[in-house]
């Protein structure tokens, strides 16, 4: 509305009619110390709709009756304001019941982030409808979750831990400096020295530094049994990779103006930092944001 | 790391495609200006600390 070249343009809601639930989980000491989260697994209950709560067109076209459900990690700020992060979304169908898992791996790195002592899990699941506008259906009403209580615990929202022990599943530190890497060694950052004064393109105008350890990433990392691998096959074999990297300033000498001036650049990623067995196709945590 | 890889971030970052080549009397020139190595010094206790997180 501030800008000169836009009409204000005024807008309609159509409708949100969200049926929202707050899942709360107390996490602490639910990950063991040292271990690597592969996936998190929210599972809720979707109770079955009696067929005769159904309206005619409905039960006449049961594939049109479907409303997404959308799952979202809350986060309450030291402000007292919250905020919501999307971790998983997916359409059901109004006539299924059972079991459906949704991916909440996302929310629970966000969780692990947070500076103890932790609040617990809160994960915000609302069900809307398949689409918003003029005639649009609301099946999404008639979608309902069990919840906490239920008749012997039948039912009750579940969250599904899969954990790797780094113990035996993560790299090394740095590698032993007087036992050569073989094939059997364990993921460890070697040093390897790069030295900028051999390099013969380098002379004369890379002033500083003569050379730096740069590192790398050599040996192995033990693969996860196969009755694991087969419950995650969008993840490749655990291999011994970077995972944190360090920039190199270095001072070069550069013509400007027919006389050279000695400058500074940064170059990323330069250095190894720390190295780790890493899943190709697992999720790369996403940071926290203020 | 390669020198190849090494050669082409430093490119990269100074916009040139070839490695400059300087004249006999530029490159004689060793002095670096005391305000050019407090930055490279700080740059270098910065990066001890400042890590980029990746695969």
């Amino acid at each position: 509305r501030f800008s000169q070249s836009f009409r204000e343009v005024a807008g309609r809601l159509l409708a949100s009619e969200a049926n929202t639930h707050l899942l709360v989980f107390g996490m602490e000491q639910r990950l063991p110390p040292d271990s690597e989260l592969v996936q998190a697994t929210l599972r809720l209950f979707q109770e079955p709709v009696p067929r005769a709560a159904l309206p005619r067109p409905e039960r006449q076209s049961p594939r049109s009756a479907r409303a997404q459900v959308t799952v979202e990690w809350l986060r309450l700020r030291d402000d007292g304001s919250n905020r919501t992060s999307l971790v998983d979304s997916r359409l059901v169908s109004v006539h299924e019941s059972g079991w459906k898992a949704f991916d909440v791996t996302e929310a629970v790195n966000f969780w692990q982030q947070l500076s103890r002592p932790r609040q617990p899990l809160l994960l915000q699941v609302s069900v809307q409808r398949e689409r918003l506008g003029p005639g649009a259906p609301s099946a999404h009403k008639r979608v309902r979750f069990a919840g906490q209580g239920a008749p012997g615990g039948r039912g009750e929202p579940q969250l599904e831990l899969h954990t790797l022990d780094l113990k035996d599943y993560g790299a090394r530190d740095d590698c032993d400096p007087e036992a050569p890497a073989t094939e059997g060694t364990r993921c460890c950052r070697r040093e390897m020295y790069i030295d900028l004064q051999g390099m013969k393109w380098a002379e004369d105008w890379v002033l500083e530094p003569p050379g730096f350890l740069a590192y790398e990433c050599v040996g192995t990392c033990q693969q996860p049994p196969e009755s694991l691998t087969s419950q995650w096959p969008y993840l490749g074999p655990r291999q011994c990779v970077a995972s944190e990297m360090a920039s190199l300033p270095v001072i070069v000498s550069v013509q400007e103006g027919g006389r050279s001036r000695p400058r500074v650049v940064s170059l990323p990623n330069m250095r190894v930092q720390k190295c780790s067995c890493a899943s190709d196709g697992a999720l790369v945590p996403r940071s926290l944001e203020p | 790391l390669s020198e190849e890889q090494l050669r082409d971030s430093l490119l990269q970052q100074l916009h040139l495609s070839e490695p400059p080549v300087l004249d006999q009397a530029a490159a004689e020139e060793p002095a670096i200006p005391a305000h050019v190595r407090a930055r490279y010094v700080a740059l270098l206790q910065q990066s001890h600390g400042d890590h980029s997180r990746g695969k």
